[in-house]
């Protein structure tokens, strides 16, 4: 899982 | 950015825009599951939590704030200002039967076993299942005024340019987003009998939606 990524959508 | 997400963004900001336009301009929300309006805007809500903490783009940043404020405006205008217009009797919708399972799942099913984590997956959920309350009104009314249908019409058509806007990603940047894209796929569904009609009915019919 990609964690904590930084959700860029909106 | 690609040019599915940019036209997704704009048909979403295009929806609100004409809901919100025809309760100011009718001065009546006649035909608008309340409901579905207070689901959006918790959407929002819990979804751009990170609005202060993460900083992606003045777009991404700029558009947060115009939704937020839109979808607050639509609340306050079906809820306050023309309340006396609005018939609840038609709203009958459950939403207890939509946040439980949302809730639920929101913490069985996330990246991140965070605060922000969470209620960002439980934001997403939410909003695919956030447009029940007004499709139930307007099958159980079994109809919708032009401008209503127009407004689902642009509300479904933004997620599945988002669709598209995943699979350019995929195939761009190996960018894949599990729990955005199945939530999304199963939102978009919901509108595939809305969109038959809307183009059979609506289109062809230049009139009100009248459901078989």
């Amino acid at each position: 899982h990609a964690l904590n990524m930084a959700h860029d959508e909106l | 950015m690609n040019i599915f997400r940019l036209a997704g963004d704009v048909c979403h900001l295009v929806a609100i825009i004409i809901l919100l336009l025809k309760i100011w301009r009718s001065r009546s929300c006649a035909g608008i599951s309340g409901k579905s309006q207070v689901l959006f805007a918790i959407v929002f809500t819990t979804r751009y939590l990170d609005l202060f903490t993460v900083f992606i783009s003045p777009y991404n940043t700029i558009m947060k704030v115009v939704f937020l404020a839109l979808s607050y405006a639509t609340v306050y205008l079906i809820y306050m200002r023309f309340r006396n217009t609005f018939n609840s009797e038609n709203d009958s919708f459950r939403l207890e039967f939509l946040l439980v399972p949302v809730i639920g799942l929101s913490f069985l099913e996330n990246y991140a076993f965070t605060p922000l984590e969470i209620l960002w997956t439980f934001s997403i959920f939410l909003e695919s299942v956030a447009i029940m309350p007004q499709l139930f009104m307007i099958t159980k009314t079994g109809e919708a005024e032009s401008i209503t249908t127009h407004y689902l019409f642009f509300l479904g058509l933004y997620r599945a340019l988002y669709i598209a806007n995943w699979v350019w990603r995929y195939h761009t940047e190996g960018f894949f987003d599990q729990i955005a894209v199945v939530s999304g796929v199963v939102q978009t569904i919901f509108y595939i009998d809305f969109f038959y009609l809307y183009v059979t009915k609506v289109l062809r019919g230049r009139g009100k939606m009248t459901l078989p």
